[in-house]
């Protein structure tokens, strides 16, 4: 049985999108049949693939309103074990427009219906915002991973996602459960990191993923070259890391 | 008669802020008295400049939804010219019962109404999203600046930017100008950087700021003592880089 991972933090910039893409590269990598899906209307998950902005090619707006079935809209992509559903601007609309619908926390979660039979992982790229885009991710997934920088602002962030996600397992989604607080751009070096990396363990204790994702100037530049990491160059320090916490989270599955 | 400025990019984390809090204070210490209103519902301006968390206070949700007069919302700070108007999760709640109001993009300008008389410089911090709060606050500005992190994801981002700019421009607020682009955590000895920086000087010309603000500890570190970077440490890169800033965009204004 597969498992959907929503990739979220409403703290703009933290790496959500560079985790999502490289996470489920990574799982591909490893030979693991693996769905990605761009929930954010900036839609740089899409773009950070190499797929050119395209208003007609059916894409996550279209699943959410019920245009379009989840398999006119996935796409192949360079690595043979990594798919994606794509977004686009049209995205920004659903957030108004799924107001009115029926079942609007539940769309994604319906139009992805069936698909742990067929994907190991999926993986859900949030946008930096506790909207209904990012209540359809949550509602969806069975575990939520959460990208964090070492910094201040985004440490101030993490009460009121905690929260959300509580009001979450509340109503809409009881099995929602926390994957865990990836640290992302940390550099060790600074005292500021190494201050918020100790609040942090002392608050998620062994929720908070034993790899850490350094600052890789490899990991900003993959994606204008349309390329994960480990396709544009897999020795670099990003890529390294993002293999690791694939194999953790892969270990963290094995045993529930 | 004094100038209301938008810091806005629907990018996550590329610094818009810092710029808020640092050009607010550059402004306010060269004695110019400078209003900052929070219209982030993440609140990182309002603990930025160390208050804490009140939702009783009035902040920028009452005045949005008329709840409270201007007068009443705002705080004075450590700076003697710098002012507040703080925000609060509550603030989320906005984005939908905005929907349904009259005047729903022109809130803000109209609780702002008078305010040029008052302070010379207004600056508003907004979310990473083009929502109503970031509608409401391009409808209340003469002019947007835009923070920009000379990477990929960033540069995407722009062309939907100043799409949003050209609608607003068109229809609710014919005035707006595009103060300029700021490059933030710029680091010259990349190569993305520099080819970033590029392509921004080609598409805005002299819209680009001469200043650029470079990658700096102390800017992340300030915020979590509750002051911005010249109160925090004057002669750090990042201070120096906002105090530039300010004068920057000071002599722009002189000319109009
Ligand atoms: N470990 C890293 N090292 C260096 N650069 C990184 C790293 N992770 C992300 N980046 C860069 O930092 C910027 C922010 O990352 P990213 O866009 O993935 O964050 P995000 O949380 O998805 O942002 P948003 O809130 O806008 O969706 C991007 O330009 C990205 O290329
Ligand atoms: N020039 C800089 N040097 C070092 N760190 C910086 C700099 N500018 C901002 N930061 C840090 O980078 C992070 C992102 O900046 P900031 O929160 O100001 O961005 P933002 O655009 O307001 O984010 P959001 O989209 O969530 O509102 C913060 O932790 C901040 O302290
Ligand atoms: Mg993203
Ligand atoms: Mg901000």
């Amino acid at each position: 049985m597969g498992r959907i991972i929503a990739v979220a933090n409403q703290k703009g910039g933290v790496g959500k999108t560079t985790t999502a893409i490289n996470l489920a590269a990574s799982f591909a990598a490893a030979e693991v049949e693996t769905l990605l899906v761009d929930c954010d209307p900036q839609s740089n998950t899409t773009s950070g693939l190499g797929f050119a902005r395209d208003p007609d090619r059916p894409n996550t707006y279209h699943l959410l309103t019920g245009a379009a079935a989840l398999d006119a809209a996935i796409q192949p992509t360079e690595l043979e074990q990594l798919w994606l559903v794509p977004s686009n601007r049209n995205l920004i609309g659903a957030n108004l427009e799924l107001v009115e619908m029926d079942r609007r926390e539940y769309r994604l979660r319906d139009a992805l219906d069936g698909v742990r039979e067929r994907y190991r992982f999926v993986v859900l790229d949030c946008p930096p915002a506790l909207d209904l885009l990012t209540l359809n991710a949550l509602v969806a997934a069975d575990t939520v991973l959460i990208p964090m920088q070492a910094e201040y602002f985004a440490l101030e962030g993490v009460s009121e996602l905690l929260d959300t996600i509580a009001r979450i397992r509340e109503s809409l989604n009881p099995a929602l459960e926390v994957e865990g607080v990836v640290l992302t751009m940390y550099d060790e070096r600074t005292n500021l990191a190494q201050q918020v990396a100790a609040e942090l363990k002392n608050f998620f204790g062994d929720k908070l993923c034993a790899t850490t994702v350094p600052r890789n100037i490899r990991l900003a530049e993959a994606p204008s070259h349309g390329k994960p990491a480990l396709l544009y160059d897999v020795r670099s320090r990003g890529a390294e890391a993002y293999i690791r916490l694939a194999k953790e989270v892969m270990a963290r599955g094995a045993s529930s």
